[in-house]
């Protein structure tokens, strides 16, 4: 399986076990195990060089972010990874440094999805636009755009409906989400962002793609790191695609929500 | 796919002749890969191979004119065993009503999949009562409020009640108005949460339900034999419905389940409408988790 003669071969499957578990995947696995050096043997040597490797593919990325007044942030994914909770934090954050937050409502598919944001909003101290369950997205966004213009406000965060990127239809309605965006704010939307649950498996990496192709994904944060599941598949991910993990959600709290970090990371699978 | 890389491996062989250890573990590696591949558990994936190579090495497969076939038939039965074997029903208890609880990680469906129990119980001539025991999610009882209103359902809420009072409250109401089973919405919580586990094991411990299933998103990766594993120690599940599984995940998921719990998959969740729920079949499984 891996042509390191020097390095032991049960420490090698026990590394092997440890990152699978971790959801990095085979090809993955197979990248990282192969960039050991020959001159590494020691075990926590080996660990030592693995989490700095692991470092530098999550750092790689280009991490500026465009500026917007108001800064528009697109937020997208499948169903049930946190979405909705996350704007909340991100919105918490936003008043945190002083500024003036919009929320936009425009999951109108999902049951009660418009009174758990407005929920949220509360919570934050953020406003949140919103029109009937059953309307139309597109018509709440439209709404949403103008008020931030007309408000001056500093940051506008869009809830969508959770969807599965194989429902060309719901791909669809996103695409269009993103044109009434982009026609309405010159340079919006600043940042796509993809949530991404940590329990997700492979599945997670052609979530990204396709989301990618379709709307072109700015950034990813990924969600539930409080629970056991360790999120790796996000270092095939990154290293693929260069794009940037830009949050880690670690609870259900407002609160619980940070920067991500690499180094923090990579210590964390190997733990 | 796996068969057509098997068909590969084995094309050297000609009529009769012996398989080859290296032929075997070859493609023992390439099973591995395909189910890994496939979310299904590292560990799991490694019993499960010790299996297969029992019968790889067997009559079946040396005598064969097309052992490649015969390993893609082999590894297939094995899986179709192993997902498979009990029906997919709800218990009942001897005497109503019946209390049915959905446990799981946040987010998995059991909100969405409790109204569909509802829908398809209803559909059934049967007549459910729903409770919205998630006390924590912000909108999570208006939520099913509007699920159930769709369906003609009845929905058991009280935001100042706890989940515990709330069953209680539910039982009474059930046994006064002739409703059952009763279908408890618990809120998400994680496996490693010892104070929300014990809300649940109480829970448990009050109605004593025939079945707690717990609800897993095909999606689901490497986690969810802990998951499985953590539920199961603390309150003995019952058995677990699959949700999502109308995506492109190929679904490991469920074997780890299966594999750890011994517990059946009952249902399969395969979109947001209440009519997406579906009894479970282990071949179909099979075949989609080979890819
Ligand atoms: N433990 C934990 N739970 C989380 C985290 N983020 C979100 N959740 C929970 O995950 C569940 C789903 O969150 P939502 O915000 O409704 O997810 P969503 O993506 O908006 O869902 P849909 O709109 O239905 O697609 C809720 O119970 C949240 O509290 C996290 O970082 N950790
Ligand atoms: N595509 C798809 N989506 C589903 C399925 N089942 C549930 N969902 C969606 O998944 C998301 C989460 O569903 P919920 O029912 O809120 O999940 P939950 O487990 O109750 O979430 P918490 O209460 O926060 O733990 C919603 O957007 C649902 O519409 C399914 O079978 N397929
Ligand atoms: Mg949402
Ligand atoms: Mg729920």
């Amino acid at each position: 399986l891996l042509t390191r003669p020097r390095l032991d071969p049960d420490a090698l499957e026990e590394l092997e076990e440890i990152l699978i578990t971790a959801d990095l995947g085979m090809p993955t696995t197979r990248q990282l195990l192969d960039t050991i050096p020959p001159s590494i043997s020691e075990p926590e040597e080996l660990l030592h060089f693995l989490r700095d490797q692991v470092t530098d593919i999550l750092s790689a990325p280009e991490q500026s972010i465009p500026e917007g007044h108001p800064h528009v942030a697109l937020i997208l994914g499948v169903n049930g990874v946190g979405k909705t909770t996350t704007i909340g934090k991100l919105a918490f954050r936003g008043i945190r440094q002083g500024k003036r937050v919009l929320l936009a409502a425009a999951d109108t598919f999902r049951a009660a999805a418009i009174e758990q944001l407005q929920i949220w909003g509360q919570r934050a101290g953020a406003e949140v636009v919103a029109h009937q369950e059953g309307g139309d997205p597109a018509a709440v966004v439209f709404d949403a755009l103008q008020a931030s213009l007309a408000r001056e406000m500093d940051l506008l965060l869009i809830d969508t409906a959770g969807r599965l990127h194989t429902k060309k239809n719901l791909m669809e309605e996103l695409k269009k989400i993103g044109r009434v965006v982009s026609r309405n704010i010159p340079g919006a939307p600043h940042e796509t962002l993809l949530i991404l649950d940590a329990t997700t498996g492979l599945n997670a990496a052609v979530q990204v793609r396709e989301f990618h192709q379709l709307m072109g994904i700015t950034g990813l944060i990924v969600t539930k790191l409080d629970g056991t599941a360790k999120g790796g598949s996000l270092i095939g991910i990154v290293g693929e695609l260069q794009i940037p993990v830009r949050y880690v959600g670690f609870g259900e709290g407002i609160e619980d929500l940070a920067p991500f970090s690499p180094p923090a990371f990579a210590a964390a699978l190997f733990s | 796919r796996l068969s057509d890389r098997l068909q590969a491996i084995f094309k050297k062989l000609r009529g009769h002749g012996k398989l080859t250890e290296e032929q075997i573990t070859t493609a023992l590696r390439e099973i591995r890969l395909a189910l890994l591949e496939a979310d299904v558990h590292y560990g799991v994936v490694k019993d499960f191979l010790d299996r297969v190579r029992e019968r790889a090495v067997g009559r079946e497969v040396l005598q064969s004119l097309t052992p490649g076939q015969q390993v893609v038939k082999v590894v297939f039965e094995e899986l179709t065993l192993l997902l498979g074997g009990e029906e997919s029903t709800l218990a009942f208890a001897g005497h109503p009503p019946s209390v049915v609880m959905l446990v799981g990680l946040q987010g998995s469906g059991k909100t969405t999949t409790a109204a569909k129990l509802a829908a398809l119980l209803t559909r059934q001539g049967r007549r459910p009562l729903l409770v919205a025991a998630d006390t924590r999610r912000p909108a999570a009882a208006e939520q099913l409020r509007v699920l159930g209103a769709k369906i003609g359902v009845e929905v058991v809420t009280d935001p100042r009640s706890s989940a515990l009072a709330l069953c209680h409250k539910a039982v009474e109401y059930a046994q006064t108005r002739g409703l059952e089973p009763i279908l408890v919405d618990t809120g998400g919580r994680l496996h490693i949460d010892d104070e929300l586990m014990a809300e649940l094991r109480a829970v448990k411990e009050a109605v004593h339900p025939v079945e707690t299933l717990l609800v897993l998103d095909a999606m689901t990766g490497q986690d969810a034999l802990s998951v499985a594993t953590g539920f199961h120690s603390t309150l003995d599940l019952s058995g677990f419905i699959l949700t999502k599984l109308e995506g492109d995940a190929r679904g490991g998921a469920a074997i780890s389940v299966r594999a750890v719990t011994g517990r059946p998959i009952k249902f399969i969740g395969l979109g947001e409408r209440l009519e997406a729920l579906e009894p479970f079949h282990p071949e179909r499984m099979a075949s989609r988790i080979l890819g």
